[in-house]
């Protein structure tokens, strides 16, 4: 197949109520049930309009409120594919799996591919130093399901987030992808997203066409909202990327999307309901062999180009997620501005319809290690709308703006070739692509 | 071309080869 109809869906957890003990299997069982009803009615829907696959979110089964001990009763043991299994047909195979046996006669029943996160269990015994305590792992994991119901892809999640204290690292990360009719597919989950391994390797090395990606992201505005962040990420890396995001509003979780490595098919954010959302959008199926492939960028090319702009600008620091960014107000209606950070400057050219006297923009810098939730190396330029006037809310964050750019262009000079460019509009609606670009040369600039 | 009011515009640059051994920061690596 050339191309085909994509889904992910954006589901509104029912989550267990807190509690200090395990409850019984049938108890989580139950709560699982209620998950999956949920599931299925958007896997027929999806069916119904000629969806092939469809991708559900990451802990879109059980929630993520959990300890160790009481995520035991809601885990499965999940075998490797190699096994070549389809629980819809052979239910006991390996032990007690109902929730393996339901999601593959979902996707057998709708001819559809399936995208779940699950929790696998696998004994350990003291041979391995590494065993836990209690005698078994515990894996965040994503499970995919072929029109058939066939188990043809598991994988265990690598980059854990602090907070998941109920799951263990696997001893390695893992390269998982599978060919299909419609393409060859990778697939990681959420926090894998900022790592080398698996999300780059899983493009660079295995060249998948398209990526899963459940997800249960909440939005920190104003770096790292889902939808601009991902979508950036498809972009970057020249893949297809399948985004289904937990919808939480409390926890300020949504934001899903279907993105082509050339443009956003669709995407969904809504901090007003508590209700799920199926997306659907056709994708090519083998992008990078289109004509709309998005060319390679060098992204320092301009900015180690340009002249640096030598106008006397007063810098000043601000934190945007406990890094340490340097910023230059904009002051003027149009400028040209260049702020460095130890190795990385950025450079920002812009004009304004008019510089309005009650809001503030920066251009600001980072060069650094990210240590709070996770350890990443970061090298980020960012123009951005300060919260208020006084430029100490310089990278708190924001919701609206009125003022308009005629024109800008971003660029920096990265030691990376890894750079993901984002735009954001008021009201945390993302730009389209026909509003801006990215030039070959490194530069996000609008359209003029 | 359209006149747009920004919020914010990045290039979020990921440089790997300066990552500590290991991303994920759980209880694996806590200890």
């Amino acid at each position: 197949l050339d191309t085909f109809i994509a889904a992910v869906y954006e589901h509104a957890v029912i989550l267990p109520n807190r509690t200090e003990t395990p409850v019984s299997k049938e108890d989580a069982l139950l709560l699982m049930n209620k998950n999956i009803d949920v599931l299925e009615n958007a896997v027929q829907l999806a069916a119904k309009q000629g969806a092939h696959i469809i991708v559900t979110p990451e802990d879109g089964i059980y929630g993520w409120v959990f300890t160790r001990e009481t995520i035991y009763p809601y885990l499965e043991d999940i075998p490797d594919p190699e096994v070549n299994w389809i629980p819809c047909r052979d239910p006991q195979r390996f032990g007690h799996t109902p929730v393996q046996e339901r999601l593959s006669c979902l996707a057998k029943d709708n001819s559809i591919y399936i995208v779940a996160n699950i929790g696998d269990k696998k004994p350990c015994n003291a041979h391995d130093p590494q065993c836990p305590a209690d005698g078994h792992y515990q894996h965040n994991t994503n499970v995919v399901f072929d029109s058939e119901g066939k188990l043809v892809a598991r994988y265990h999640k690598y980059n854990l987030f602090a907070p998941e204290i109920q799951f263990d690292f696997p001893k390695d990360s893992e390269l998982v992808a599978f060919e299909t009719p419609f393409g060859k597919f990778g697939l990681f989950t959420c926090f894998d997203i900022f790592s080398h391994d698996p999300a780059v390797v899983v493009v660079d090395d295995l060249g998948v066409d398209s990526v899963l990606y459940p997800a249960a992201w909440y939005n920190t505005l104003p770096l790292l909202s889902a939808v601009p962040f991902h979508s950036a990420w498809a972009r970057a890396m020249r893949v297809n990327l399948l985004a289904a995001n937990t919808h939480n509003t409390s926890m300020h979780m949504t934001g899903s999307g279907i993105y082509a490595p050339e443009a956003v098919r669709v995407f969904h954010y809504d901090m007003e309901t508590e209700s799920g959302q199926l997306l659907l959008a056709e994708l090519r199926a083998r992008p990078r062999l289109e004509p709309t492939f998005p060319a390679s960028v060098d992204w320092s090319a301009y900015a180690q180009s340009v002249k640096l702009s030598s106008c006397e600008q007063s810098n000043f620091p601000g934190m945007i997620y406990f890094d340490k960014f340097t910023f230059t107000e904009l002051k003027k209606d149009t400028g040209n501005y260049t702020v460095c950070q130890k190795d990385l400057c950025c450079h920002l050219t812009y004009r304004m319809s008019e510089k309005r006297m009650d809001e503030a923009y920066a251009l600001g810098v980072f060069d650094g290690l990210h240590t709070v939730e996770g350890q990443y190396y970061l090298q980020i330029c960012t123009l951005l709308k300060c919260q208020t006037t006084d430029l100490k809310t310089c990278g708190e964050p924001v919701g609206s703006a009125f003022t308009k750019f005629e024109e800008f262009s971003l660029s920096g000079t990265f030691g990376t070739s890894y750079v993901f460019p984002q735009m954001a509009l008021s009201g945390s609606q993302l730009a389209s692509e026909r509003h801006y670009e990215v030039s070959r040369d490194g530069r996000l600039r609008s359209r003029s | 071309g359209a006149s747009l009011p920004v919020l914010v515009s990045a290039l979020y640059g990921r440089v790997f080869e300066k990552d500590p051994p290991r991303l994920g920061q759980g209880p694996g690596k806590l200890q």
